[in-house]
């Protein structure tokens, strides 16, 4: 009847480099902010993974990204009450800090619904770059053309590549309801725009790589 | 005598099973979940690693991409010293898989990992 030994006196286990790197991204361990994704980031992630790779996880050689990391970023606060009338205003912040060195940027997007199919009507939306002390600036309208309705619009100057000091990005999501108006129904509001970080990671293999061990001469 | 040794190939490769087999490249299907990742691994469930198995030949021939430290080992565990371990089979070329994971800060990161897979063997 052996009281449980005090965490203190258990020996220190040597994490191997690999469980170190997945501990680091293990939910549940300190840190861990948000629940778990789900909804439209989720699908649109899924979708791009299948397109990717096949059941086993092998990458399809005839569709590749042109990259070996793609990071979805979610909102991480937004505004208050966002409907005025037929109008909806919500400002969204992304936080970009805490980037692993040794991943490069090469491009970031940011992906949204350009219009929505309600019960009565439709929802119209357009994004606003949020720069610091400046009027917003109306983003570019969508660099390709939406894949199941998601827009996606290059963003990548704004992010000062290679500054690495760009710690968030806000955005304006403004939409306005076209249509009869509905009844009283409450209005629905669209999913929030999400970005996208295509990066290269320049140390593709799961454990960060140790330098050379060196090892004593057993 | 590399001429008794010559003479002698036809057993040594008798003797090994004739031509070079690679079946020590063995499959095995693995499940995130049986590694205690599902948590944050969302995709694929699961995937075949393959791994190698079995026994070094005796003569470590260039098709086995053995390199030349493994022949010389296999020599000195035969001709000097056997506590010298004889080469192991180990994987000679990978290949990677794509995996879609959650992070911590809820960001979700589609990630081609390197040298997941074992495409073929060799012995070192």
């Amino acid at each position: 009847n052996q009281s449980p030994l005090p965490l203190g006196s258990l020996p220190a286990v040597p994490t191997l480099p690999l469980l170190q790197a997945l501990r680091m991204r293990a939910p549940g361990s300190p840190g861990w902010q948000v629940g778990p994704a789900s909804g439209q980031p989720l699908r649109y992630m899924l979708n791009l993974y299948r397109r990717a790779a096949d059941r086993e996880g092998r990458p399809r050689r005839s569709r590749s990204l042109g990259t070996n990391t793609i990071r979805l970023v979610q909102a991480s606060s937004h505004g208050g009450q966002p409907w005025a009338g037929r109008w909806y205003l919500q400002v969204l912040t992304y936080h970009l800090e805490g980037q692993p060195e040794a991943e490069h940027l090469l491009r970031a997007t940011v992906v949204y619904l350009p219009s929505l199919s309600l019960a009565h009507g439709h929802l119209l939306c357009a994004l606003e770059l949020v720069v610091a002390g400046e009027a917003p600036r109306v983003l570019l309208s969508p660099t390709a053309r939406p894949r199941h309705g998601w827009a996606e619009v290059d963003i990548t100057p704004y992010l000062a590549l290679g500054n690495s000091s760009v710690g968030s990005l806000a955005l304006r999501h403004v939409c306005v309801r076209a249509g009869r108006a509905g009844g009283h129904d409450a209005p629905v509001a669209p999913g929030h725009p999400f970005l996208l970080l295509y990066l290269n990671d320049t140390q593709a293999g799961l454990a960060p790589p140790a330098a050379e061990p060196h090892r004593h001469q057993c | 005598d590399t001429g008794m040794l010559a003479h002698d190939l036809p057993n040594y490769l008798r003797e090994q099973g004739g031509e070079k087999s690679d079946c020590s490249l063995h499959s095995f299907p693995v499940s995130f979940a049986q590694l205690g990742w599902n948590p944050w691994i969302i995709a694929p469930h699961r995937y075949n690693l393959r791994y190698c198995k079995g026994t070094c030949p005796h003569l470590l021939r260039y098709d086995y991409h053995a390199p030349n430290h493994a022949v010389v080992q296999s020599f000195v565990h035969q001709l000097v010293d056997a506590n010298v371990p004889w080469p192991s089979r180990v994987p000679y070329r990978y290949s990677p898989i794509s995996v879609l994971m959650i992070e911590r800060s809820g960001a979700i990161l589609y990630k081609e990992y390197e040298n997941m897979i074992a495409e073929s063997c060799t012995c070192r």
